[in-house]
């Protein structure tokens, strides 16, 4: 554990408890992409079933149980207690056209040929993309709350610091997970255009709006 | 065997 891990860890559970508060309070689910909040729920289904063979730390297990606990929390609420405002015209991108691409690439390119670690593989793959709904909505509607624009900042402020964590524990600890990195890159880029747009627009106070 | 290490992030 260092630094960067921790930072990361933290902001991604600052992500999720964001989004949820942010639903519950405005009893609203308005702007909110429910495919890739289903999608990020399957990561965590495929990527903690470990939850019932190994133990790795109280934290390791702790934060596992909350990151899934919240996930179906939040698609509860997008698809049933708050259903009426679910935004679902505008959420209108195919999500099989990541998940089946994902699960091929899974098979094909893991660690180890295992039920476990191809499912492990799949998670890596599918939080990668699983964003890409939500950041289709918010171009296609052309604007997004700022709510919710600090929860896709510390989303994507958690894959970048588990960047800087990759780096520490090769220089320092001679590990390194070839699958993570690359997909865990590839992710952070997906936010990069979005990052930009924090700084620049909603960081000086302004509502982030895309040109028409 | 990098695979082989827990897998200890989240």
């Amino acid at each position: 554990m260092n630094i960067f891990r921790l930072t990361g860890d933290l902001s991604h559970l600052a992500a999720i408890i964001i989004l949820l508060l942010k639903i519950w309070k405005s009893r609203s689910c308005a702007g909110i992409s429910g495919k890739s909040q289903i999608l990020f729920a399957i990561v965590f289904t495929t990527r903690y079933l470990d939850l019932l063979s190994t133990f790795i730390s109280l934290y390791n297990s702790c934060m596992k149980v909350i990151y899934i606990g919240c996930a179906y929390a939040t698609v509860y609420m997008i698809y049933m207690k708050f259903r009426a405002t679910y935004d679902g015209n505008h959420d209108s991108f195919r999500v099989e056209f990541l998940v089946v691409p994902v699960g091929g690439l899974a098979v094909l390119i893991n660690h180890d040929f295992s039920f476990m670690e191809i499912l492990w593989t799949f998670s890596i793959y599918l939080e990668s993309v699983a964003i890409l709904p939500q950041l289709f909505m918010i171009s296609k509607t052309g604007e997004a709350e700022t709510i919710t624009t600090h929860y896709l900042f510390c989303l994507g402020l958690y894959r970048a610091l588990y960047i800087f964590n990759w780096v520490w524990r090769f220089y320092f600890e001679g590990f390194f997970d070839l699958i993570a990195i690359v997909a865990g890159v590839v992710q952070t880029i997906l936010y990069c255009d979005f990052f930009y747009l924090y700084v620049t627009k909603v960081l000086k106070g302004k509502k982030l709006s895309l040109p028409a | 065997h990098q695979e082989s290490k827990e897998k200890d992030e989240l």
